[in-house]
């Protein structure tokens, strides 16, 4: 039996804008630790991993270790039937094939509830080791998304580098080239607004922007990302869920010929 | 030219 009550429902929805374009079907995971789910793109480039902690939901039960195949965009297509200020439960009772999500809206004069089938995935986890990385980059998450989105427009691939001047995000293509240069600036109101370039040595690497932009798609989620970089590893841009977790992606580099 | 690499190419499964 699982049932997990999530006041912030809007969060759920977010999160599944955030990776049904990256990936179609995924397992979520539920245990005591949290609800996750780890899935690559089809074409496996890209990796996202998603954990919602069992402590941010209002009432999380799960008698045991679940694994649930979800077809994204499904869930997707249910989950955007749900109000934003709703309040989401997922529930699922053991062996069954079928999801069922309940939204409450507020003040609980209306209650909706939709089962969704769910689904076997053949799908393998990988393990990600912990790393030191070379770079780390904080930004807010709207300014970020603007240079994937303005690059993208000239190029396929950004180069990102990070050196003591800075971070700068660099394309070229068949009208020209581009270059944006962030510095550390602490200097700001808020401090979701503050870049802070943490950096143990200078790095370098290139990256299709589509899937750059395609993790863009997670903004909503939070004020900053956060990127890391280290050389002959794949890109970590991460979005961090308020008091729940995080939503993980990960990127492989491109390499010269 | 560049290549793309994999994801599979950096984690194994575990």
């Amino acid at each position: 039996m699982l049932e997990l009550r999530l006041v912030q429902g809007s969060l759920l929805k977010k999160v599944l804008e955030a990776i049904k374009d990256l990936v179609n079907d995924a397992n979520f995971d539920c245990s005591a630790t949290g609800f996750s789910l780890q899935a690559m793109d089809s074409s496996h480039v890209a990796l996202v991993a998603l954990l919602l902690r069992s402590e941010g939901f209002e009432h999380y039960r799960c008698d045991r270790n679940l694994s649930m195949g979800m077809n994204l965009n499904n869930m997707s297509k249910m989950l955007k039937c749900a109000g934003n200020d709703d309040i989401i439960t997922i529930k699922a009772d053991d062996g069954s094939d079928t999801v069922t999500f309940m939204f409450e809206s507020p003040n609980q004069d209306k209650i909706a509830d939709f089962e969704m089938k769910l689904m076997d995935i053949d799908s393998e986890h990988l393990g990600i080791p912990e790393a030191e990385y070379q770079a780390i980059v904080r930004m807010p998450s709207s300014e970020f998304a603007r240079i994937c989105k303005d690059l993208s427009s000239i190029g396929d691939t950004v180069v990102i580098s990070v050196t003591k001047e800075g971070v700068k995000f660099s394309t070229r293509g068949d009208i020209g080239t581009a270059n944006v240069v962030c510095r550390q600036n602490t200097t700001v109101d808020k401090p979701e607004e503050a870049t802070v370039i943490e950096m143990q040595e200078p790095v370098s690497l290139t990256f299709a922007l589509r899937y750059m932009n395609s993790f863009t798609k997670a903004t909503p989620l939070s004020g900053t990302v956060t990127i890391s970089l280290s050389s002959d590893l794949p890109i970590v841009v991460e979005y961090k869920i308020a008091e729940m977790g995080y939503i993980r992606f990960y990127l492989a580099p491109k390499i010269e010929d | 030219v560049s290549q793309q690499r994999q994801i599979t190419s950096f984690f194994s499964p575990g």
